[in-house]
């Protein structure tokens, strides 16, 4: 069987918020390191990447690997019945065709049971290669989830370009133009504030905003934000998640014609 | 113009 008891469970509540709008139906991945779960939207030009390493669970067992699937909108629904400072248990017997999650509030008076339909998806993983990333930014979630819907007003696309001064954004649409750079700055008295800047070469590439914008739907889950970018290859989009792993979104870039 | 292809065009299945 499988069982994972979850002592911050508005991390699970916050994730599926972050994921729910951009994957319908997945299968989660349970083994005994831990729950993975990959997938592509339904468009086929974003990949989600999860990963909630068992070390992070106040209890974690998993006798046999298992794929769980399940529609995230239906999880979300079960989920948003939990309170945000409750406990959550993800159990599944391993032949079983239903997950439940389990509720206690802080002071263990009220323990809520709820069981959710399992689907079988047929799920194809793709191998994402270990890649040297020319640029890599680290700067506030917020900072970004601002940019982006700052620039989703004016634009379809962004190009967004990384120097060793900092990282740009820009964006034109019928209106007019707009163009934001984040210079790197390490002299802020608070970590979380801090934008660097790792670079190999200056790079530039172009992106749909509308998927950037439904990525910065998981800014609740860290102060920051890690943008890893290569020429010519999809732009890691990544939330650290405190002691358990980490959401990552891949996103290809636009080719000229 | 610009195109936008697939993930999978990056990645290929495992």
């Amino acid at each position: 069987m499988f069982e994972g008891r979850l002592l911050q469970g508005s991390l699970l509540k916050k994730v599926l918020e972050a994921i729910k709008d951009l994957v319908t139906d997945t299968n989660f991945d349970c083994s005994e390191t831990g729950i993975a779960l990959q997938a592509m939207d339904s468009s086929h030009v974003a990949l989600v990447s999860l990963l909630l390493k068992d070390t992070g669970f106040d209890h974690f067992r998993c006798d046999r690997n298992l794929a769980l699937g399940i529609n995230l909108q239906n999880m979300s629904k079960m989920l948003k019945c939990a309170g945000n400072d409750d406990i959550i248990t993800l159990k599944a017997e391993d032949e079983g065709d239903t997950i439940t999650f389990m509720f206690e509030s802080p002071n263990q008076d009220k323990i809520s049971d709820f069981e959710m339909k399992l689907m079988d998806i047929d799920s194809e993983h793709l191998g994402i290669p270990d890649t040297d990333y020319q640029a890599i930014v680290t700067m506030p979630s917020a900072e970004f989830q601002r940019i982006v819907r700052d620039l989703s007003s004016i634009g379809d696309t962004a190009v967004i370009g990384v120097t060793k001064e900092g990282i740009s954004f820009s964006t034109g649409g019928d209106i007019g133009k707009a163009n934001i750079v984040c210079r790197q700055n390490t002299n802020v008295d608070k970590e979380e504030d801090q934008t660097t800047v790792e670079i190999h070469e200056p790079v530039s590439l172009t992106f749909a905003l509308r998927y950037l914008n439904s990525f910065t739907k998981a800014t609740a889950l860290s102060p920051q934000v890690t943008l890893s970018l290569s020429k010519e290859l999809p732009i890691v989009v990544e939330y650290k998640i405190e002691k358990m792993g980490f959401l990552r979104f891949y996103l290809a870039p636009k080719i000229e014609e | 113009k610009t195109h936008q292809p697939a993930i999978s065009r990056f990645f290929a299945p495992k």
